[in-house]
């Protein structure tokens, strides 16, 4: 109990540090989080989910990753905060509980464990995955251009040195392998939210196709109510829209995947820099991001647990 | 250990279409090394670069010459990741 108490939620850690609170949140909740081996990194790193669950079997189920562009720190440190929120707000807050005692809930929060670990180790600015890339000298793939929706489209790279680089085909990256392996055999996500960083848009897709998906209205409804709740806050002011629309086209997105996967509430955070650091944010505005994203997230997983399809 | 001594990250808030043009046309070449952190998509949305010390006179004379406005928001890169890192230590220790 001490140790999940005192664990500084507003700093950075290391991977080690990460995974090993991973197992004290476990073993403080062990009937609430379980930690899942969703299979190994490239460079043979574990991938852990955590799974918030009450009972059943392959109940509704929502997934957050966080931390897939190892450079963009603010994300996997707002899933470290975001998990354990959830974890102790079960019991107490009456929405969670009440969302949790019919759906499941995924934490994939470090979702690029190897160039996560290379920007403690050599290179802060590292975004991509840490692949060799036959015939190149250049390393990694980009892995949210690495999805097979569009893939190979506008917006990615068939440069291997290119921060963009799509890769050599779809889901050749591990690391993306390793999750469309469990939300295919799961079978029953009805909401898909990735968290990046930084410049404060919440976006639905698609990405590798300007036209406006079949369910864009209540998307955009959707997006823009929890930004409302999220700026409410902090003043933290949002942008929301479809990727192509509101940024540029990105072929090869997850979110565009699990959208076409049958996953209708797909969502993509670009969490905070309020106009100077960028992707250096200071660890102060850590857990000021991390609430204020939270009224974003609880809004759209209160949305998904009231409207099931 | 890379480091990114001197690098600066500017900023440069659009103006038109014309200047998402001539930075899209920087985002094209090689040999400045540019990273760019927000990409030139819309005059909605800013546009941040990190510019390797060795670039900067070369970047900032392009600017100047297409009299696209910028702002430098961090003006040595490696301070920064100096005072995370720092920072993280300390953390670790406690």
């Amino acid at each position: 109990e001490y140790r999940t108490r005192s664990f500084n939620f507003g700093a950075y850690h290391r991977l080690e540090t990460i995974y090993s609170w991973m197992d004290t949140l476990v073993a403080q909740y062990p009937k609430l989080v379980t930690k899942q081996d969703i299979g190994r990194s490239y460079e043979n790193r574990p991938m852990y989910v955590l799974k918030f669950s009450t009972g059943g079997d392959k109940r509704p189920a929502i997934w957050i990753d966080t931390g897939i562009h190892s450079r963009e720190w603010v994300s996997q440190a707002t899933g470290l905060w975001t998990a354990n929120k959830i974890a102790t707000d079960y019991g107490i807050d009456d929405s969670l509980t009440s969302l949790l005692n019919t759906m499941d809930i995924y934490m994939l929060l470090l979702a690029n464990p190897d160039g996560y670990t290379y920007t403690h180790s050599n290179d802060r600015m590292w975004r991509k995955t840490r692949s060799k890339n036959s015939g190149s000298v250049c390393v990694g793939v980009d892995p949210n251009r690495n999805w097979d929706a569009g893939f190979g489209g506008p917006g990615a790279s068939n440069n291997p040195c290119s921060e963009s680089y799509h890769g050599p085909s779809a889901h050749s990256e591990i690391e993306v392998k390793n999750v469309v392996n469990l939300i295919k055999s799961h079978g029953n996500f009805k909401s898909f939210i990735s968290v990046h960083a930084y410049s404060q848009l919440l976006m639905y897709p698609y990405g590798y196709s300007c036209n406006s998906v079949p369910d864009q209205p209540e998307l955009d409804s959707v997006g823009k109510a929890a930004v409302q709740k999220l700026t409410s806050l902090y003043g933290t002011k949002y942008k929301v829209g479809s990727i192509c629309n509101i940024i540029y086209p990105a072929s090869g997105g997850s979110i565009d995947w699990s959208y076409n996967l049958g996953i209708k509430y797909s969502f993509a955070f670009e969490l905070r820099d309020t106009g100077r650091y960028g992707f250096i944010l200071p660890a102060n505005q850590i857990i000021p991001t991390a609430t204020e994203t939270w009224l974003a997230l609880k809004h759209i997983m209160e949305y998904v647990r009231d409207h099931p399809y | 250990e890379r480091v990114f001594i001197q690098d600066q990250v500017i900023r440069v808030n659009v103006q038109s279409e014309e200047q998402i043009q001539l930075l899209q046309a920087l985002e094209d070449q090689q040999e400045w090394e540019l990273d760019f952190w927000l990409h030139p998509v819309s005059t909605e949305l800013p546009v941040d670069i990190r510019v390797p010390l060795s670039s900067v006179s070369s970047v900032t004379e392009y600017l100047m010459a297409h009299n696209i406005q910028y702002s430098v928001i961090i003006n040595n890169l490696q301070e920064l990741l100096d005072e995370e890192k720092a920072e993280m230590e300390e953390n670790e220790m406690n």
